[in-house]
């Protein structure tokens, strides 16, 4: 969802 | 995962690299900024709150470690190392760093995803590091000669977050076409605060003379 796909980088 | 964000991750821990190597092999930060390397240590600590409650990847994980612990080993060389510490020169150091600190966090606090202290935080960490090299290039400013280890090590820092913007083209035109304003913005503000040092670094690499920024 929004969250987890936002925070997936460095 | 695509190949400019492990470019631009590779980048980064290059540059991070290089600079542990300036610091361990010369014994000296002459030229290094202490500010910008301790906001860069609130930068990884406020982006991987994460670390411990959410896995994305091993690779994630193993980096985010790998990005706090050099951050914290090169503000402890600077800080306390019984030779190191010497040649930091606090007087060319000036710019006033705490001052990006509570912008960065208001901004933060007004322009999110969501309201959720995970990602406030992490907000803030955007802002935050897409100035935090300030510091570091006032110092570059100030100071007569740059090394080419320093030069080196900033020229791959700039790099890195430009490999990034590269990656978000492609993964909004070619991947999930999703619209990540916080990071893309910050990510080019980070990497245009860079452009006049890329511009006279890469003159003074065809040049071959030593790399001089005007005051």
């Amino acid at each position: 969802d929004k969250d987890e796909d936002q925070h997936d980088e460095l | 995962m695509n190949l400019f964000r492990l470019a631009g991750d590779m980048t980064h821990l290059f540059s991070i690299i290089v600079l542990l190597l300036k610091i361990h092999a010369t014994k000296s930060c002459s030229g290094i900024s202490l500010k910008t390397q301790e906001l860069y240590v609130i930068v990884f600590l406020t982006r991987y709150l994460d670390l411990f409650t959410r896995f994305v990847s091993l690779y994630n994980t193993v980096m985010k470690i790998v990005f706090i612990g050099t951050s914290f080993a090169i503000v402890w060389y600077m800080r306390y190392h019984k030779v190191v510490k010497q040649t930091y020169n606090k007087d060319e150091d000036t710019f006033k760093h705490y001052f990006l600190l509570l912008p960065c966090f208001v901004l933060a606090l007004l322009l999110h995803n969501e309201f959720t202290t995970m990602d406030v935080l992490w907000t803030f960490s955007l802002y935050l590091e897409a100035v935090a090299i300030l510091p570091q290039l006032v110092l570059l400013q100030q100071s007569r000669n740059i090394d080419n280890l320093t030069g080196n090590y900033v020229f791959f820092l700039g790099a890195y977050r430009g490999l990034y913007v590269l990656n978000w083209i492609y993964r909004y035109f070619l991947q999930d076409h999703r619209a990540r304003w916080i990071p893309w913005i910050s990510g080019l503000v980070q990497t245009a605060l860079y452009a006049d040092f890329f511009y006279y670094y890469i003159l003074s690499w065809k040049k071959h003379e030593k790399l001089k920024l005007p005051a």
